[in-house]
């Protein structure tokens, strides 16, 4: 049976929902503690006013990240997979059924911490997000090709803690634009804000192309 | 067919060559980018004198890890997956019998940066180590349980940027002690040194214990 074939199919009927419904979908990917749920609570609040969101989170255990964003008060969703490394459409797709889409114009999928198999499950999305942290290494582009190949955008996240640690920044965009010279690369912090507007301006232009 | 059972038999065989040879073997896990080679960049120099090494280096692509740990004068065995998530255990064995087994004391396998799967696949080893770094978030053991509760020690990394990142120290201890009350915990900087005084010294008992 081809388990990649079914997950392609329900992919499709998410993509037919969402543009039925005019509603952009992005697909947040990085490794653990890269600053996904952290970024989403910066983004979301900053643009609130502007569009409407609502989150799907997944997480192999605990509620803690839908509870984090819970307090955006926006409608969030925690999926849990008990185990298994990624997120699959069929169960996104149901998500979304549960969600008020009449009121919606953008969801985020803050996938599970991972950064090699969620990028190989289609999940319908507009595009994928590729979420890299200074504290990480600048090789991980190279290192874990297909995220950042697929990506329609990469996110450089901590650059507060670029005096500290040993991060190559031109080094690591070198590599990003070598496995995928068309994503724009931005760098941000969210701790103290620095390249949020860039971001910002980008996602929301993004979101507004894709519904 | 079961794929987990034919892993346990190459597990069960690994143990078996392993325990002939009287080598130790350890299993070292975490997220992608927390320090597991830099960590043995530190150890490997630090213990050579008194234990002979080898590495595993599991990645999915590229060898710069197995580059950076063969500059350490050790056999390295790079095993790249193209893809897959984690190392399994017929892979292992296979690599192992490529090593010169007759001349060495430890084998360290760096799996691949993966903080779900790899847990999941008993390789042989004689225990796993989980590597955390406080830039990832005190959250994670709970978030990732499974390689928490199974590993034998945890060692959380880059403790010299605790004065700028938001980790939760004691927070984090909490979580591991839950998980694995059994499994003491080592904080150091491969950067400083901090620590790691106290990490090979039970580096060196676990390794004495297990050949
Ligand atoms: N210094 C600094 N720390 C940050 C920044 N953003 C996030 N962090 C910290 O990084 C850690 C992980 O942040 P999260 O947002 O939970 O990471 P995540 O990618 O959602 O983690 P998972 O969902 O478990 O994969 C936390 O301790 C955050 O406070 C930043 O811009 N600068
Ligand atoms: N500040 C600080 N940075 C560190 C420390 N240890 C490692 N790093 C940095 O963290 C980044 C990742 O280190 P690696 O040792 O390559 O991490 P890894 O876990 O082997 O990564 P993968 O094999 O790709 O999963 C690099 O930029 C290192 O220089 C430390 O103790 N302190
Ligand atoms: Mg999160
Ligand atoms: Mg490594
Ligand atoms: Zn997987
Ligand atoms: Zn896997």
């Amino acid at each position: 049976r081809d388990l990649m074939g079914a997950n392609a199919e329900w992919a499709a009927k998410t993509r037919a929902l969402l543009a039925e419904r005019s509603i952009a979908m992005v697909n947040v990917i990085s490794a653990p503690g890269s600053g996904k749920t952290t970024l989403l609570e910066r983004m979301i609040p900053a643009l609130a006013g502007r569009l409407r969101f609502a989150v799907l989170e997944g997480d192999l255990e605990t509620t803690r990240d839908a509870e984090r964003l819970d307090a955006l008060d926006i409608p969030v969703y925690q999926l849990l997979t008990g185990g298994s490394c990624h997120l699959e459409a069929k169960l996104v797709h149901h998500a979304l059924l549960d969600l008020p889409l009449d009121d919606l114009e953008v969801v985020i999928v803050e996938n599970v911490g991972n950064l090699v198999c969620p990028a190989e499950f289609d999940i319908g999305e507009a595009g994928k997000l590729a979420i890299l942290s200074v504290t990480e290494g600048e090789d991980k582009p190279v290192k874990y090709p297909l995220l950042f190949h697929e990506a329609v955008a990469a996110v450089i996240t901590k650059i507060d803690l670029l005096p500290y640690v040993p991060f190559k920044l031109e080094e690591c965009r070198r590599y990003l634009a070598q496995t995928n010279p068309a994503a724009p690369v931005f760098e941000v912090s969210s701790l103290t804000g620095a390249g949020m507007d860039a971001w910002l301006t980008w996602f929301t232009a993004f979101v507004a192309a894709h519904r």
